[in-house]
């Protein structure tokens, strides 16, 4: 479902270029279930960025369900993220000005279901994360994990068939931590393709195939080849 | 050093009163090395915004150094941060438009410190964070791990005698994190008072002293009364 041929991505700083994935291949089937953890820096985000269709390699191809994504247009990749793919941001990226339960709703507007069909989706979807009586504060009105609970409440109301998760328990304490893990990995149970990015190795431990990276390469998967 | 009587700080949302904090007393003495833990949402930001002296308590006082800050104008708050008080936002709030370099020396500059001080300074707190080599980037290219430890830097460069840390560690992998903590005690010893807001209980149990948070209170203390 998911295949990265010798994905690079260099960026340019100055005269400096930064190598912050260098020749990543990597095959994910569906319904399979991804850590990918690594030091700070290493390309963790970056290489999440190229599987959700927000970022292109600067070499390699990627193909999504046996479809050449590298070269889409803007307008093709914005459509296939929409139906496809889920995205937790390691800093959310929120609507500021709409309120939780407009924030969660959003993905569902975009694609045009109607008001009451939204409604009870988004309310229990956010009853999920322990945000019932949050729904509608705006972001500068809850706590750091009230907000990413709102972001994963956000990428998975399309109920996509894969979903990148980015770091997301990093500002949770234990017990909320453990809900959401318990709910993504209930997505899991249903048939989702879930890559979490995480730096708590009690999470990453988790997933049924854990991948290591290093300064912009894979440097170990317990499930080389993706079998 | 620290002295809060009574603080509360309630937050209106529509009809919704939100008890961010209810009455919390607590006294914190000079070179004092203390965490704070407890649920998402329990309070802990908001405590530490207030201590920080970038937030107002809804009712009680606070006292700086014998000094009652709570009613001080903005003016005068801010001066009071500039000298006293290092603060590591949980978000950062680093400036989009500036280098690593140029955010860590904003508050040099904003002192008066003349350059040929300040570069020396900011490149070894860079240095000692393990970002020699992004000195140059914007946020925009940093990873969230990178500018987390850009904003401790920029926190610690002016030696303030209270240094607030909000989830330090939140985006950072285990070797990273253990740097910063060992960067952030290293400060103890050379008499800093510290507060770290964690969400990590290896990094809060080795605090001289823990504070948990429950629903705005302060709901257990290994050192009630501060001694
Ligand atoms: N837009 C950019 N321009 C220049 N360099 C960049 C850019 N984005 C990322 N980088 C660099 O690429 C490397 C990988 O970044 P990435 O965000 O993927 O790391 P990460 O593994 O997610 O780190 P963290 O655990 O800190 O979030 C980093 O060294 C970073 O400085
Ligand atoms: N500006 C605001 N308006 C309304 N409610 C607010 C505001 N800021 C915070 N709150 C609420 O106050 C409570 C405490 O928020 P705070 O940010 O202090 O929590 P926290 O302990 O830091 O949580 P986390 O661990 O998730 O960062 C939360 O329930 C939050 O929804
Ligand atoms: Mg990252
Ligand atoms: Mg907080």
């Amino acid at each position: 479902m998911i295949r990265l041929q010798g994905i690079s991505r260099y960026f340019q700083v100055g005269d400096q270029s930064v190598h912050a994935l260098d020749g990543v291949s990597l095959d994910i089937g569906a319904g399979q279930y991804v850590s990918i953890m690594g030091p700070s820096g290493s390309g963790k985000s970056t290489l999440l960025h190229i599987l959700g269709l927000l970022d292109r390699p600067t070499s390699g191809r990627y193909f999504l369900n046996n479809r050449d994504t590298t070269d889409l247009d803007e307008r093709a990749q914005a459509q296939a993220r929409l139906e496809q793919i889920g995205f937790v941001f390691q800093f959310f990226h929120l609507v500021p000005r709409l309120t939780a339960f407009d924030n969660v709703a959003l993905p569902l507007v975009l694609s045009g279901t109607p008001p009451e069909d939204r409604n009870d989706r988004v309310r229990q979807r956010l009853e999920v994360m322990g945000l019932a009586d949050r729904i509608h504060h705006r972001p500068e009105q809850l706590s750091g994990g009230q907000r990413q609970r709102v972001a994963i409440a956000r990428a998975t109301i399309m109920n996509p068939a894969i979903l990148l998760a980015d770091e997301p328990t990093g500002n949770l304490d234990r017990a909320s931590g453990k809900d959401v893990v318990d709910a993504l990995e209930a997505l899991v149970q249903q048939g989702i393709t879930l890559v979490v990015v995480t730096h708590d190795p009690d999470i990453g431990s988790r997933a049924a195939r854990r991948i290591h990276m290093v300064d912009g390469r894979v440097a170990e998967d317990s499930m080389p080849g993706g079998l």
